[in-house]
């Protein structure tokens, strides 16, 4: 009895790392406005979740990517695959029944370690993922003295003249507030980016259907920025960009996020803290034959604001 | 695209990288 209660008091604020694979950003909004409507939250990384959520399913590629991340989810844990906004709801319940069952959460805590062979070489197994930890013991000035074990500097090559380890790190497929499907495999020294590379999983970008209605421009472009806002850590900002979203996913029409929109826009114009950090950062040179030529990510963000504004006031 | 991706990333931080990812209607 006592077990059951415990369960069911831990299910009620899940957290839940979404996934969305190319294609079902509209299912991933759906996932998120049920979310707030359940009082649960969504997980930064696996570490923090209780429920693994796909939204699409996963080409192949992916889909070993998401085993692995599976494997990084602590006990209890459960996992769910929705393709339709309707089953979500069920799902998403479906889940936190499975959490708070303690018998099963101990059966699959159990096979887990049978699968590694031991308990022991599972942790090993699980460390194995992160590419970080390794290069930054192993090699680092190895002919060095190292005082309390950190490596002095060699000579070298890094854009301040000193020899540091190049670390491979792929950033996504799987982050918070990161594009379905895009890997960016970045060569690390230190924590400089020296040089990355692009590439999609899977289907690629834009194998969703678009619709040019202005909700779904406006939905879409305060999606964009409520995620963007919410990586330069304007979190009040983003919640707020997020509201008008859910707002105009729920109410089917966009003219009445008109209101809220300008007044977001031209709070964000006077935010001085947002401009300060945003200016001049990603700057597109101006001959790039591209929409964006010439802007840097703070143009980007006003655009986006821009773009659902008109598109609530029917332009 | 890919190349103007990798382009913008040289030389930054990988906080600033997904800023700069964000910023695009990808």
């Amino acid at each position: 009895g006592l077990k059951n209660i415990l369960g069911r008091l831990a299910t009620t604020r899940c957290h839940v790392l979404i996934v969305e694979t190319p294609g079902h950003a509209s299912v991933r909004m759906a996932v998120e406005q049920d979310l707030v409507e359940r009082g649960w939250v969504p997980a930064l990384s696996p570490a923090d979740a209780d429920i693994l959520c796909l939204c699409g399913e996963p080409a192949a590629d992916l889909a070993g990517v998401l085993d692995r991340i599976w494997d990084e989810l602590p006990s209890p844990r459960a996992r769910t695959t929705v393709v339709a906004a309707a089953d979500i709801d069920g799902a998403l319940t479906a889940c936190a029944r499975e959490l708070a069952d303690p018998e099963r959460q101990a059966s699959q805590a159990g096979a887990r370690n049978n699968d590694a062979g031991s308990p022991d070489s599972g942790d090993h197994g699980q460390m194995d993922d992160g590419d970080m930890d390794h290069g930054s013991m192993d090699h680092g000035g190895m002919d060095m003295p190292m005082p309390d074990g950190i490596a002095l500097a060699g000579q070298g090559s890094d854009r301040d003249g000193l020899d540091l380890d190049e670390l491979q790190v792929p950033l996504g497929p799987v982050l918070p507030a990161w594009p379905a499907g895009l890997v960016l495999r970045c060569t690390l020294q230190g924590d400089v980016v020296m040089s990355a590379q692009a590439e999609w999983l899977s289907t690629g970008p834009g194998a969703e259907a678009t619709v040019a209605d202005s909700r779904a421009v406006v939905v879409h472009q305060t999606d964009l920025a409520s995620r963007l806002l919410r990586l330069a850590g304007s979190t009040d900002a983003a919640g707020r960009m997020e509201r008008i979203r859910n707002q105009a996913l729920a109410s089917g029409s966009a003219a009445a996020s008109h209101g809220p929109l300008t007044a977001e826009l031209s709070r964000l114009k006077r935010s001085f803290l947002l401009r300060r950090s945003l200016r001049g950062v990603g700057r597109v040179g101006t001959d790039a034959p591209r929409p964006e030529a010439g802007t840097d990510v703070w143009d980007r963000l006003l655009g986006m604001v821009e773009a659902a504004v008109s598109a609530a006031a029917g332009v | 695209d890919a190349a103007l991706l990798a382009d913008l990333a040289a030389g930054l931080e990988l906080g600033t990288v997904r800023l700069i990812v964000a910023s695009f209607d990808l």
